[in-house]
């Protein structure tokens, strides 16, 4: 009968493997995890946001069972205050996705770009290391609003996110609007904006990777600091540190190279 | 069609003349089977432990996963305590023909089940990735 498990049997002689062994061990596991050497992050910490929330989603999955294909049968756990969690959003993205990836920001920390009028805040992320055959499906720039007591709280603000088109320019010609929303002072809670299209073209020319400009203007079209609103940058808090993610479909089968 | 056949052939290692020697071997092999069905395909425990191989710095989750293998002989006749394939058992008759050239059936994974993995890569990004065929969740003789 194929469809019942074996009955297991415990043979495998417990021992502790040489430096050799181990080595060889360590060589072929990195192998079948499609790595060329382990990973050494330099800085590598579990309470920042990103990592948090890919904590969910590895968990949401976990929970509902490995599926042979796909990330499918997934629940999601839906809050958008305190650390990232898992939207309904990014369940559908899940369902299809192969690999799912989160980037922190490479840009300086709360770096401010002024042009003309504006406090513009730049993100920078490396997207040149993607896997070969992985196809960008969907991906979202993140990042955290924190409640402002010193504002009235039925203020509202527009947030913009821009893909930079050019190093260096003095107009705003060199930024492409690829999404906004409409916040309130009183709000507190994650924002996501989608930036797929720009992913997908970051991934096919990593040279067009000039990041993302943020930039928070009241209602009247005053240009805003955004952290007078509560949108933290680089300095928040670990498990508040915007970032980004992207979600990946396999495009080919993945052969391992012959050793 | 192994009825009327009562002789025994001891020489394993002797290559059957006829399909008639084949089976008379056959029937000798599931002789010995019967003494020592210990030996038949099966899943084994096998955990392989990311914890132990240096790594919690850099894998997230999980610590390690339980890999199983598959070891075992798949004799004849291979229906009678194990998973096999249909063709498993031709292959079986025909091995039992011409032992030196046709392998017996192989003792290996049937089902397979795949396993998440969350870990930073060298730029301290996260990936979750998942991995077909990880796990072992049957073994069987193809």
């Amino acid at each position: 009968n194929f469809t019942l498990d074996n009955e297991v049997q415990s043979s495998f002689i417990q021992r502790r493997l040489r430096n050799q062994e181990r080595r060889e061990m360590q060589r072929e596991i990195l192998s079948i995890l499609g790595l060329p050497h382990r990973p050494r992050p330099h800085i590598y910490t579990k309470q920042n946001a990103a990592p948090m929330f890919m904590l969910n989603l590895y968990n949401a999955i976990s929970t509902y069972g490995q599926q042979p294909a796909g990330f499918s049968y997934y629940k999601p756990v839906f809050t958008t205050q305190g650390p990232p969690m898992v939207t309904p959003q990014d369940s559908s993205f899940l369902n299809d996705a192969d690999m799912v990836m989160s980037f922190v920001n490479i840009g300086q920390v709360d770096r401010e770009i002024k042009t003309q009028r504006r406090h513009n805040r730049e993100f920078r992320f490396d997207l040149s290391r993607i896997p070969e055959g992985e196809a960008v499906s969907a991906a979202e720039f993140r990042i955290y609003k924190d409640y402002i007591r010193e504002r009235s709280e039925n203020e509202t603000f527009h947030v913009s996110v821009y893909q930079v088109l050019q190093e260096t320019s003095d107009s705003d010609d060199y930024l492409f609007l690829l999404d906004t929303r409409v916040v309130w002072a009183a709000e507190e809670g994650w924002l996501v904006f989608d930036i797929t299209a720009t992913s997908n073209q970051w991934v096919v020319n990593p040279d067009q990777n000039l990041g993302l400009q943020l930039a928070l203007e009241s209602m009247d079209g005053q240009s805003v600091n955004p952290r007078l609103v509560g949108l933290l940058e680089g300095s928040g808090p670990q498990d508040k540190q915007p970032f980004m993610v992207a979600f990946f479909k396999a495009t080919e089968v993945r052969l391992r190279s012959v050793r | 069609s192994a009825h009327g056949h009562k002789g025994r052939n001891p020489n394993r290692s002797k290559k059957p003349k006829t399909p008639q020697d084949a089976l008379k071997v056959a029937e000798a092999a599931a002789e010995n089977l019967s003494t020592d069905p210990k030996q038949g395909c099966k899943k084994h425990e096998l955990y392989v432990s990311f914890r132990d191989l240096g790594w919690q710095d850099w894998i997230i989750a999980p610590e390690g996963y339980a890999a199983y293998y598959c070891q075992g002989e798949c004799a004849f006749p291979l229906n009678s305590y194990m998973n096999a394939t249909n063709h498993a058992i031709v292959q079986t008759l025909v091995h039992f023909i011409n032992p030196e050239t046709v392998p017996k059936p192989c003792c290996a994974p049937t089902q397979l089940h795949g396993i998440s993995v969350l870990y930073f890569d060298d730029s301290s990004n996260v990936i979750l990735k998942k991995y077909r065929n990880m796990v072992v969740r049957t073994c069987g003789c193809h």
